[in-house]
């Protein structure tokens, strides 16, 4: 463990706290993707498979039973509570064209052709691109709530900080996950547009919208 | 099931 993952980890758990309190006090999940939450239970149903077999430490245990279980209860809130509020009309990003190459990518490149580790591959190459569901969404809208912007930026903090980490421990440790690494790479570069509205505008008291 | 590589991180 170090400084950098632990952030990056406490951004991702921020950003859960974000959403969910945008969800319970606007009473609302507007503006929020359905597809991109459903894509992170995925992710970390079929990369978290490994509590059953692997431990790591008690902090690893912990965050992953909670990344699991705080994204079904998103999708709970978000399908049964605040059904009404969600509009699947404009949350139409085919999801079938992330699934399908990510599973292909996984079979081609993994650290062992076995199960779990196709799955753990398959989980690395979906997260990376699970958030484009909700940035297509917010494309379309062309403006998001201010609250929806941070849970977005904490979100995309959490993946930036980890490359710092993958730096690190490659210098300390002498370890690549190049897996990993080209994945999150992608994923952080996803969110460069996004930042750069998010920097220019909401952190200057304006709200987000994006040029017609 | 033996391990092909560590996965330590989140």
């Amino acid at each position: 463990m170090n400084f950098f993952r632990l952030l990056g980890d406490l951004s991702h758990l921020a950003s859960i706290f974000i959403l969910l309190h945008k969800i319970q006090t606007t009473r609302s999940c507007r503006g929020i993707s359905f597809k991109t939450q459903a894509l992170y239970v995925a992710v970390f149903v079929t990369r978290y498979l490994d509590l059953f077999f692997r431990y790591v430490s008690l902090y690893n245990s912990v965050m992953k039973l909670f990344f699991i279980a705080s994204s079904c209860y998103i999708l709970y809130l978000m399908k049964y509570k605040y059904r009404p509020t969600h509009d699947p009309s404009i949350d139409t990003f085919r999801i079938e064209y992330l699934l399908g190459p990510c599973f292909v990518l996984s079979l081609i490149f993994n650290y062992k052709f076995s199960f779990s580790e196709i799955l753990w591959s398959f989980s690395i190459f979906l997260e990376a691109v699970a958030i484009l569901p909700q940035l297509f969404m917010l494309q379309r809208t062309g403006e998001a709530e201010t609250i929806t912007t941070h849970y977005l930026a904490a979100l995309g903090v959490y993946r930036a900080l980890y490359i710092p980490n993958w730096i690190y421990r490659y210098f300390t440790e002498g370890l690549v996950d190049p897996i990993a690494v080209t994945a999150g790479i992608v994923q952080t570069g996803l969110y460069l547009d996004f930042f750069y509205v998010y920097f220019t505008k909401v952190l200057q008291g304006q709200k987000f919208e994006l040029p017609a | 099931e033996e391990d092909a590589v560590s996965h330590d991180e989140l």
